[in-house]
């Protein structure tokens, strides 16, 4: 009875532990979808241009952006050598970082909500490696939730 | 009971190591995906703008060195952000409006 | 008072929940509560960036 115990305890802390890396798995899954697509949108772009965008209209990764009312009075201290800045917001403001960004403009096909067209899960499946296919089409549906032992 | 339990402990082993092995290897991908083509990883200000709600917003636009110490605190009135690099300026800019 | 601490400026993907504790934090703050408890003081006029 008492080794039962344990084998349960056991089998109890490795499920919570797979449950974390599932959506490990995930996240990482997304940040590579929506890096490629973000690539690929960009390089469409330049092509069709024939140029690079010019510098000063482009932000690079990584970055963060806040965002508050354009009512928000923002007080800035900046060091001369730019290493140090203090801001002081008298209204709400919000953070996101640049994976966020990347999804909110529909990079990760909408995988991290679980809502993906079959077109945009066909977009997202070859942007993958083969190992990772299965993947992609649970989350098209919602949360990775099974493990496959696919080899490659 | 005591067999049923080994056999799935044994399967979930198995599972949490094809788990570790797929993490290690995205990582891996990704990290190598953003040095390979660091020239075209970049979004516009109005892909920025497309992304808040209401678009009429401030948008600052964060790009520090690694390491950069971010503190989001209370104080007596308002919140307050201060960022601390050891690595490099930090580049603070605002998205233009139009 | 509640203060949190972020490492920023890590290459793409080394992404943070912590920013959205951030958003909870900030945004359950009840401003003209705030601005009241500072003793009715209407903030002081800020530079605007």
């Amino acid at each position: 009875a008492q080794e039962c115990q344990n084998l349960e305890v056991e089998r109890q802390r490795r499920l919570e532990r797979i449950k974390q890396k599932q959506s490990q798995l995930q996240e990482l899954i997304l940040q590579q979808i929506a890096f490629k697509n973000l690539v690929q949108r960009n390089r469409q772009r330049e092509q069709q241009t024939k140029r690079p965008p010019p510098a000063n209209s482009v932000i690079h990764l990584p970055f963060i952006i806040v965002n508050t009312s354009k009512k928000t009075v923002i007080d800035c201290s900046i060091s001369n050598d730019k290493f140090e800045y203090l801001f002081n917001f008298d209204s709400m403001f919000e953070i996101h970082d640049d994976i966020e960004v990347l999804k909110r403009m529909g990079m990760a096909c909408g995988l991290e909500v679980g809502k993906c067209s079959a077109e945009d899960l066909k977009t997202a499946r070859s942007l993958v490696p083969k190992a990772l296919e299965p993947y992609v089409t649970e989350m098209a549906q919602g949360p990775i939730n099974n493990v496959y032992m696919t080899t490659g | 009971r005591f067999q049923a339990l080994q056999r799935e402990v044994s399967e979930l082993t198995e599972a949490e190591e094809k788990l570790d092995e797929l993490i290690n290897k995205c990582s891996l991908q990704l990290r190598l995906l953003t040095e390979d083509t660091v020239t075209l990883g970049y979004v516009r200000c109005q892909d920025l703008r497309n992304t808040v709600h209401p678009a009429d917003q401030i948008i600052m636009v964060i790009r520090a060195p690694p390491e950069t110490q971010m503190q989001v605190s209370e104080p007596t009135e308002g919140y307050q952000i201060s960022l601390k690099s050891s690595k490099g300026p930090i580049d603070v800019f605002l998205c233009p409006e139009d | 008072r509640s203060r949190i601490l972020i490492s920023i400026g890590e290459s793409f993907g080394v992404s943070d929940e912590k920013f959205q504790k951030i958003n909870e934090m900030v945004s359950s703050t009840d401003w003209s509560l705030k601005r009241s408890l500072d003793g009715g003081s209407a903030p002081k006029p800020l530079k605007r960036l």
